[in-house]
């Protein structure tokens, strides 16, 4: 392991999910970006992640993370 | 590392020994019991470690990886295959599992329905020196990871790689660079460790067969000169385009020449060209 701790090369996982209620899917609804915050970061820390920067628009949320 | 949450859609890329793959099963309960949404497609992706040893189970080979992915992932999801896909570099590799309810090589689950989207993933390592400096805290400087995380999306030039993107960094101490990058509906992500002897970096964007066709070429070339990489892999996944023909025209005259080329075809993901480039001696 790099002496800062860094493994450069990440890992990448993308999830896609379908449902039957309009008001959850596509640009009908928020779907995902209405899991709460508090949700996240249960499953970042799992992933041993914090949030430490977040963005967002119309259409997603973005979050940088820690490591 | 980064989070993408968008209405039908995650995307969690993350760097150092993080154990991405634990969050499928608790994200998996999230949509279903919170939002009433069914995992549709699945796509893990990774390169070569540069440090293998020191990966914690299941990251330990990409067999024991396919296999929690496999028991994690939902029965319905029954078209599935996972490739390494090689280069003539052996530390060179593009590993890559899908699952998927269709057996369709055409891409699901896109928000805009279109088909069109493409995503690009870069992997640069052995960065140029004096570039890389540019990703360490100055000593004296008093700043927040935010204030430096934006000094060097200016002073790097990152901010011209789409002028049009919202941008959201994040500089670490002693060094070390995130940024996340929105436009529209399509997002993009830059990871960077500068040390010397292991420096990486890597890019993603997302990107329309519908676009511009110099919009890529300008990208690629943009990020070429902000890092110089002697050596970069290009990642490219899309439902059927020859949207990866133009990566080589766009890094070459760079002084980057294309050293292998590989594609095969997932479900879900559609086609995926993993190219290596390495920097003319």
């Amino acid at each position: 392991m790099a002496v800062s701790g860094f493994e450069g090369f990440e890992k990448r996982l993308e999830l896609h999910f379908s449902g039957d209620d309009p008001k959850n899917v596509g640009s009908l609804g928020l779907g995902l970006r209405l899991l709460d915050f508090e949700s996240l970061q249960q499953v970042l820390h799992a992933v041993q992640c914090t949030v430490v920067s977040a963005v967002a628009n119309q259409h997603f949320d973005a979050y940088v993370l820690s490591e | 590392s980064s989070l993408f949450v968008y209405p039908t859609k995650i995307i969690i890329k993350t760097c150092g020994t993080t154990q991405l793959l634990k969050s499928i099963p608790p994200l998996l309960r999230l949509a279903s019991l919170d939002r009433g949404l069914t995992l549709i497609s699945c796509r893990y992706t990774r390169g070569n470690f540069i440090f293998p040893s020191a990966q914690p189970f299941p990251y330990t080979n990409f067999q024991n990886e396919v296999v929690y992915l496999e028991e994690s992932l939902p029965a319905t999801l029954c078209y599935r295959k996972a490739n390494v896909m090689p280069s003539k570099t052996p530390s060179h590799a593009w590993h890559v599992f899908t699952a998927s309810t269709q057996n369709t090589t055409c891409r699901v689950g896109e928000d805009d329905n279109d088909g069109g989207l493409f995503t690009l993933e870069i992997c640069m390592t052995e960065l140029d020196r004096d570039l890389a400096r540019n990703f360490f805290l100055r000593p004296s400087a008093k700043y927040d990871g935010d204030s430096a995380g934006k000094e060097m999306t200016a002073v790097t030039g990152i901010s011209e790689i789409n002028p049009r993107a919202l941008i959201c960094d994040f500089a670490f101490d002693p060094c070390g660079y995130s940024m996340n990058g929105i436009d529209g509906d399509r997002h993009s992500t830059i990871h960077v460790t500068p040390e010397d002897g292991y420096s990486y970096a890597s890019f993603e964007c997302v990107g329309s067969v519908y676009d511009d066709r110099d919009d890529v070429v300008r990208v690629l070339k943009k990020v070429v000169q902000i890092f110089r990489p002697a050596t970069m892999s290009v990642s490219t996944t899309c439902a059927s385009h020859e949207v990866w023909t133009r990566v080589a025209g766009a890094v070459e005259p760079l002084g980057l020449k294309c050293r292998s080329c590989a594609v095969d075809e997932f479900p879900a993901a559609g086609n995926v060209v993993y190219q290596t480039f390495m920097a003319r001696r």
